[in-house]
């Protein structure tokens, strides 16, 4: 049986708040060393994997892996029935038809305990292979929203340029055209707001903004993003988190 | 559906 904590609700929350907007259905698996999830938007472009091993949580027990088929949009009702600083704990049986979600307060002493019913969800499971990548940029998590949402209200899609001398994102829209230049930079007292760029070779390309501005609702999970870009590739937007991480990738536009 | 092709490419690769 699986049965997991988290001190604090609120991270659940936040990584299922990330994915919802690209995941309909899909499998959490569970097995000894933590929780595993990897999924494909509905259209296929996107691709969400992420990985929350078991020392992020505060107690974690899974004698044997388990898959949970989880609608997305349910969980989110349930989630957001228990409070941020809420301890939450997870269960389920061996074969379960439900995952019991129960929430703690212990400031006013309240537990609150609901069952999501679960489904089969036929989902093939692809491996994700090493890549080399052209260009490893870092950045603050609220520069990158930042910048997704500015271009998208001109934009569908965004150029993304990495070269020696920074990161340009640049879109050309209907009602105009705007660029975003990015260089180096170490912010030694706030390293949070340090951007890092790591370049085998200049790297052009383009990707929807739409699913770009998907991703950055994963904004809350870390301070900082890392996006890596390659010619042969798709995009990869990994946002760290304590013990794991949630990856999405995105194909990059082809044509136009 | 080619950048569909793409990202199913890279996935299925190994």
């Amino acid at each position: 049986m699986l049965e997991a904590k988290l001190e604090q609700a609120a991270l659940l929350k936040r990584i299922v708040d990330s994915i919802r907007d690209i995941v309909q259905d899909c499998n959490f698996e569970c097995s000894e060393s933590g929780l595993s999830l990897q999924a494909m938007d509905n259209s296929h472009i996107a691709l969400v994997s992420l990985l929350l091993g078991k020392d992020g949580f505060t107690d974690y027990r899974c004698d044997r892996s388990i898959s949970l088929g989880v609608n997305v949009g349910a969980l989110t009702k349930i989630l957001k029935c228990g409070g941020n600083d809420d301890v939450l704990t997870l269960r389920a049986e061996d074969k379960p038809s439900v995952l019991s979600v129960m929430f703690e307060d212990s400031i006013q002493d309240r537990i609150s305990e609901y069952n999501l019913k679960l489904m089969d969800v036929d989902q093939e499971h692809m491996g994700i292979p090493d890549t080399e990548y052209s260009a490893s940029v870092t950045m603050p998590t609220a520069e990158f929203q930042r910048i997704a949402r500015d271009l998208h209200t001109l934009s569908d899609s965004v150029e993304i340029d990495v070269n020696k001398e920074g990161i340009t994102f640049s879109c050309d829209g209907d009602i105009g055209a705007g660029s975003i230049v990015l260089k180096p930079s170490s912010n030694i007292d706030r390293p949070e707001q340090s951007i890092n760029v790591e370049i085998v070779e200049p790297v052009t390309l383009s990707f929807n903004l739409k699913y770009l501005n998907h991703f950055c609702k994963a904004s809350g999970l870390s301070n900082q993003v890392t996006l890596r870009l390659s010619g042969e590739a798709p995009l990869l937007v990994e946002y760290k988190l304590p013990n794991g991480f949630i990856r999405f990738f995105l194909a990059p536009k082809i044509g136009d | 559906p080619t950048e569909q092709a793409l990202l199913q490419r890279f996935f299925e690769h190994i």
